[in-house]
């Protein structure tokens, strides 16, 4: 049967199921899909490889080509806050950008935000000392905002490049929690109205369709600045991203890739897209 | 939710005569279209629709006046079957030191799961003692002694410089030295692609000899909840999975595609942070959150 003026219907069915197991998400998925429907160029004798170009296409169009990176230039102490659900990677995440920063050659401050889990504060400790940062921390159970407070004024005293702010993870739904946060990020504010400069959500890239609650509910709570996915070095795909650039302007910063303190890379869109079809 | 949607189709269907093959198929469009949404595996969705779509073409559905209340009821109690209609049966064996694994992907809840059961042992006048064979993370051994004192119960360590093989096998020790009757052996985190790691866990399994094999699981997980649960069981075999974090909105559907991909039933649910944030795992209530 001839295929001109229309496209493969059954290829288009393994595209989006692809889409699907990637966990871009049913709706987004669909949408991409049909947008191929559409496509003139989709149409005719279009075989797998010029299909899956087209929808690479497609989903650059909603991610951007451009990689977005953190950068810590301007405000000085430059104020970061990570935030994000429990277990995702945040910690480690810290841990990394002092890597990185000491290989920048600046000063950096971690922040033992996390006052309620069962040695936050020592693991965040291990991460300093890997990386020759300086660490603020108070006794267990002690306030976060009073963490921040002590933490703002130490970083101007000690002329701190950069301040990274570990918080607790926590459940989106929890108000209470994330009235903590809204707290936290007025103590900061307090110090410097600008602050925090950059606001991290890190998510886990083996997260489905949750992950557009949890990016929804926390950018209401505090002012979300940048994504972190973590844990692409798995089989997880992390296609969310794609639905979350859909539906919210937030840029895409880093993706962790291991365990180790040089395992993450800067987002590059046409690298994760790639990278979802293998 | 999945039932005002399946009322929606029919309500159209209303005044067209009786329903006919295509209205259910129309119907099952919606029913996929839910379960993708709250994370069921795309395979197991096909499955589970077309067995639904089979038990809907029969009479009780097309010739009733509620056709759209059958298909859920139908839905409703065919999510309830593959989540295991029948609580699990977590027998520990008397005057034996039971040793209970816990393994799963990084971050997943397990050393706050190890509290929270050794817990829920200690309260049915078991023993436990918690073993630290996470040699990898930072401050993880610090982090299971401190969930130990959080609920009355002893941790072992042997520090990071011996592999958890060894680790357990000194802990079984320690245990009838000390009269306790149960092993919680946590683990670090990995993934069931890294060979170097799941060495190490088939390893730490024949040494360990346990009672009970557990997958911890994170509630929220995607469509990689199948590939990592298949990858644990086929290369270390499980006998049931915790899925934590189940405070939350997820719809967790992850709970029926490691279901379906193992064959293991669910034994337990983490319910929040803190010790006794632990419930046997209700069937009913996460077919309730999967249809919204
Ligand atoms: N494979 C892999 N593991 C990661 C990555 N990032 C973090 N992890 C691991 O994920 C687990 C959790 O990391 P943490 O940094 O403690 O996560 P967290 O968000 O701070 O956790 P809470 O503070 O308890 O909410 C640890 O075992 C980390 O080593 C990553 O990119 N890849
Ligand atoms: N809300 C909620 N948080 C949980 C639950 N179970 C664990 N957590 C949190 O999830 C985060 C990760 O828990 P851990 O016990 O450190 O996870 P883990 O699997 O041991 O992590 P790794 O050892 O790094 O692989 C912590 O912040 C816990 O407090 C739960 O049922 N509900
Ligand atoms: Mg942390
Ligand atoms: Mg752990």
């Amino acid at each position: 049967i001839s295929l001109r003026g229309k496209v493969d219907e059954e290829l288009l069915n393994e595209l989006e199921e692809i889409l699907i197991q990637a966990d871009v998400g049913p709706d987004t998925s669909l949408k991409l899909v049909d947008a191929l429907r559409q496509n003139r160029e989709a149409r005719g004798e279009a075989g797998a490889e010029k299909l899956i170009g087209l929808l690479k296409e497609g989903m650059l169009d909603i991610l951007g080509r451009e990689s977005r990176p953190l950068a810590f230039d301007g405000p000085k102490p430059f104020v970061t806050l990570v935030v994000g659900v429990n277990g995702t990677g945040k910690t480690t995440t810290i841990g990394k950008l002092a890597q990185r920063l000491r290989q920048e050659g600046r000063s950096t401050m971690l922040v033992a935000a996390d006052t309620f889990r069962a040695a936050a504060v020592e693991q965040l400790e291990i991460w300093a000392r890997r990386t020759g940062a300086e660490i603020v921390k108070q006794g267990a159970g002690a306030d976060p905002g009073s963490v921040c407070f002590d933490a703002m004024q130490a970083a101007r005293s000690h002329h701190a490049d950069v301040v990274l702010i570990d918080t607790a993870g926590r459940l989106h739904t929890k108000v209470n929690l994330m009235e903590e946060l809204k707290k936290i990020v007025r103590v900061i504010q307090k110090h410097d109205p600008a602050a925090p400069h950059e606001t991290l959500l890190v998510l886990d890239a083996t997260t489905g369709q949750n992950a557009i609650s949890q990016a929804r509910i926390f950018s209401e709570a505090v002012p979300v600045t940048g994504l972190v996915m973590t844990k692409l070095d798995g089989t997880a795909k992390g296609g969310i991203l794609v639905a979350l650039s859909d539906q919210f302007e937030i840029p895409i910063r880093i993706i962790g890739i291991g365990e180790g303190a040089e395992d993450y890379r800067d987002f590059v869109p046409r690298d994760f897209v790639d990278a979802l079809f293998e | 939710s999945l039932g005002q949607r399946l009322n929606g189709v029919f309500k159209r269907l209303r005044g067209h005569g009786k329903i006919t093959e295509t209205n259910i198929r129309e119907a099952m469009h919606e029913v996929r279209l839910a379960l993708l949404q709250a994370d069921v595996n795309f395979k197991v969705v096909k499955e589970f629709v077309q067995s639904v779509t089979e038990k809907s073409l029969g009479a009780e559905v097309l010739q009733s006046i509620s056709p759209g209340e059958h298909v859920i009821g139908l839905v409703h109690r065919e999510l309830i079957e593959l989540l295991g209609a029948r609580a699990a049966a977590f027998d520990l064996k008397q005057g034996v030191t039971n040793v209970i694994l816990l393994f799963g992907l990084q971050g997943s809840g397990k050393t706050t799961f190890a509290g929270k059961l050794a817990l829920h042992c200690a309260k049915k006048g078991w023993k436990p003692l918690l073993v630290a064979c996470d040699i990898h993370r930072p401050a993880a051994i610090r982090q299971l002694h401190v969930v130990g004192e959080g609920v009355g119960v002893p941790a072992f360590d042997l520090g990071t410089d011996h592999d958890p093989s060894e680790i357990t096998e000194r802990a079984k020790r320690h245990a009838v030295e000390q009269g306790r009757d149960l092993l919680i052996v946590d683990t670090a985190g990995r993934l069931h692609i890294d060979e170097v790691r799941m060495d190490e866990l088939r390893k730490l399994k024949r040494t360990a000899e346990p009672t009970f094999t557990f997958l911890v699981a994170d509630a929220m997980t995607g469509q990689d909840a199948v590939n990592s649960a298949a990858k644990f069981h086929e290369q270390v075999g499980i006998d049931g999975v915790c899925l934590t974090k189940q405070d939350g909105d997820a719809r967790g559907g992850a709970a029926l595609s490691i279901r379906k991909v193992t064959g293991k039933p669910i034994f337990f649910a983490g319910v929040g942070e803190k010790p006794d944030d632990l419930e046997v795992f209700h069937p009913d209530r996460v077919a309730s959150r999967i249809l919204g």
